[in-house]
C-alpha cells in the first residue's frame, strides 16, 4: 500500500495548479523512490515531468508500484479545501479505486478526509535522453514569467538567444515587436534574485509563449527558474522543489 | 500552429 505525509498541502497544490490547464487525466507512479508523474499536453507539444522524492515526505511507505490514474480537475477540487499549511496524507492500497487524502491542521484541531475515484489510463511513456546542453540559464521565477506574460502581449512566438553576452528573449507581432535581454549578474544581498548563464555555445531558438506563459504558473513553487537550451531540442524548463522537480519540456518551432 | 515541432519527434516512446 502507500501512504505518504507532505508537510505541508501546498506543495502538492502548487504543482497541480500548475499542470491542470496542460493535462487533463495522468497517472501518479509510486514506488519506494517517491511519487513520479510524467504526461504530454494533448497537442504533444509540451511535456510534464514531476518528482516528489520519498525524502520529501515523513513518513513514506510504498510497497510496490502503483499507478493512481487521476483526473487533475477533480484532484485540484479536493485539494482546495486543503489549507496551505495542513498536513496531507496520500493512502492507496495496492490495487487501488481510490486515493484517499487526508488533511490535518494542527492549530485547529480540524481533520478532513477525501476519496476521489481513480481511472484506468494508458498513457504513452517517452524516454528522455540525458542531455548536456548548450546554454543553462538560472534566472529568477518571478522575471521570466514577467518577460512570457509581457512578450504574448504582442505575439505567439519568442526566439530566446542565449550568447556570452547574455539571453535576449525577442518577439514581433502585428502591432510591432520587442525584446528582454538579460545580463549575467550576481545579487550579493539575495543569490535567488542572481542571473546565471553558462554557455558551451551559442543558441537561438524559437518557442510557442502560449506554453511557457502555462509553465510559468509554476513559480510560487520555486523562486529560481532553470532554463536549459541546445540547437534544434525541446526546451527544459525546470523549477526545484525541496524534494524534487517540476520539469517541462517543450518542441522547438522553424521557420515562419 | 505553423512550424510547431511535437515532442514526439525528439524522445522517444518506451
Amino acid at each position: 500500500m502507500l501512504e505518504a505525509r507532505l508537510e505541508q498541502a501546498q506543495i502538492l497544490k502548487k504543482v497541480v495548479e500548475a499542470i491542470k490547464d496542460l493535462v487533463q487525466d495522468c497517472n501518479f507512479d509510486c514506488n519506494d523512490a517517491g511519487i513520479q508523474l510524467q504526461a504530454m499536453d494533448n497537442s504533444h507539444v509540451a511535456l510534464v515531468s514531476m518528482k516528489l522524492g520519498s525524502e520529501g515526505f515523513s513518513p513514506y511507505r510504498c510497497d510496490r508500484n502503483i499507478a493512481l490514474g487521476i483526473n487533475l480537475n477533480s484532484l485540484m477540487k479536493v485539494l482546495r479545501a486543503a489549507a496551505n499549511e495542513d498536513l496531507l496524507t496520500l493512502k492507496a492500497e495496492d490495487q487501488p479505486d481510490s486515493l484517499n487524502l487526508l488533511f490535518e491542521s494542527s492549530s485547529q484541531d480540524r481533520l478532513s478526509e477525501y476519496d476521489i475515484k481513480l481511472m484506468d489510463i494508458d498513457q504513452e511513456h517517452l524516454g528522455i535522453p540525458d542531455t548536456e546542453y548548450a546554454a543553462t540559464i538560472t534566472l529568477p521565477s518571478a522575471e521570466f514569467q514577467r518577460i512570457c506574460r509581457d512578450l504574448s502581449a504582442l505575439s505567439e512566438s519568442v526566439s530566446i538567444e542565449a550568447n556570452k553576452d547574455g539571453v535576449k528573449f525577442a518577439c514581433s507581432g502585428d502591432i510591432g515587436n520587442g525584446s528582454v535581454t538579460l545580463r549575467p549578474h550576481t545579487n550579493v544581498e539575495d543569490e535567488d534574485k542572481s542571473t546565471k548563464i553558462e554557455l558551451t555555445e551559442p543558441v537561438n531558438l524559437t518557442f510557442s509563449l502560449k506554453y511557457l506563459v502555462n509553465f510559468c504558473k509554476a513559480s510560487s513553487l520555486s523562486a529560481t527558474v532553470r532554463l536549459c537550451l541546445s540547437n534544434e531540442v525541446p526546451l527544459l524548463v525546470e523549477y526545484q522543489m525541496g524534494a524534487g522537480y517540476l520539469r517541462f519540456y517543450l518542441a522547438p518551432k522553424i521557420g515562419d | 500552429e505553423q512550424g510547431q515541432l511535437e515532442i514526439v519527434q525528439f524522445f522517444k516512446s518506451l
